[in-house]
């Protein structure tokens, strides 16, 4: 779903 | 460690031991230390002068580290002692022994709402001790400079440096150095267009950035990307709200987006944070 490929980005 | 005779006579005269290191920046490096009369452990971070703009040497070397001594609050890692010598900056300060954020998120992931709550509170305590107080930005907040001491507790550090050190007076900007690369994901919108910007509020969106981080265990902004990242910030608050979990309560995503507000004159101050629903 796109919240899990949102999930994903941007990692810390 | 390799050490040179003046650093070891600057250690001994001050009866600290020197442990190893920690951490390797741009500028300078961190010490594990311990100091001889109660084995109390310090951290010493070691600033070579020599590689400082001008603009913090004057600022900083002379006046403004003197004052971080003075500083006292729970929250706020304490400056114990500095030393100038052999043309290199000694700071000695509270150790602590679990890390930064960074480690912690990255091992962990996100964090519940309740410890965020505890954390975010803490953090927010320190800020506004340092803005109202000490009268002064932090500038740097980002989970590198965010630490846990051994009771978990969190700790702010590094204030009013990292930013000083690549600002150019001249041009009124920025300077896009190495050390201001790992910062990008914590810039607002004004900082992102290098354009003139009210340091307080600036500290505020990067504790925004920080909350957000806590509770979904990564960024809200695209920061690799500057342009994209501007687009994302300012499609508010849509953007915001579109991309926080689903299991994050009404009252911290309200708290994010009253913070993450691209406009710095309606963005909320660091007492309004400390009033909001989410923290009581």
């Amino acid at each position: 779903t796109l919240k899990t490929l949102i999930s994903k980005m941007n990692p810390i | 460690i390799e050490i040179d005779s003046k650093t070891q006579a600057v250690l001994d005269r001050k009866n600290y031991r020197l442990l190893e290191k920690l951490s390797q920046g741009s500028f300078g490096e961190v010490y594990k230390g311990e100091f001889k009369i109660d084995h109390r452990l310090v951290a010493i971070k070691i600033l070579d002068i020599s590689k400082m703009s001008m603009k913090f040497k004057e600022r900083y070397v002379a006046r403004e580290l003197k004052a971080l001594i003075e500083c006292r609050h729970l929250n706020v890692v304490q400056i114990y002692d500095i030393i100038r010598s052999n043309n290199r900056l000694y700071i000695f300060m509270e150790y602590c022994s679990n890390g930064t954020l960074t480690m912690f998120i990255k091992k962990f992931g996100a964090c519940s709402e309740s410890l965020a709550r505890i954390w975010f509170r803490q953090l927010v305590d320190a800020l506004l001790y340092i803005h109202t107080e000490l009268k002064m930005a932090h500038r740097d907040i980002k989970f590198d400079n965010v630490l846990l001491d051994e009771k978990f507790n969190v700790k702010l550090t590094d204030f009013g440096f990292a930013k000083e050190l690549a600002w150019n007076d001249n041009k009124q900007q920025l300077e896009l150095t190495a050390t201001i690369c790992g910062t990008e994901p914590f810039m607002c919108p004004q900082l992102v267009q290098r354009r003139p910007y009210n340091p307080m509020k600036a500290d505020v969106w990067a504790m925004g950035v920080l909350l957000f981080g806590l509770l979904n265990g990564r960024f809200p902004f695209n920061w690799a990307d500057p342009s994209l990242m501007l687009k994302e910030q300012t499609n508010y608050p849509k953007f915001i709200r579109s991309v926080s979990k689903n299991t994050i309560s009404e009252e911290a995503n309200d708290l994010i987006a009253k913070i993450l507000d691209p406009d710095e004159q309606t963005r909320i101050t660091v007492l309004e944070i400390s009033k909001h629903l989410w923290l009581k």
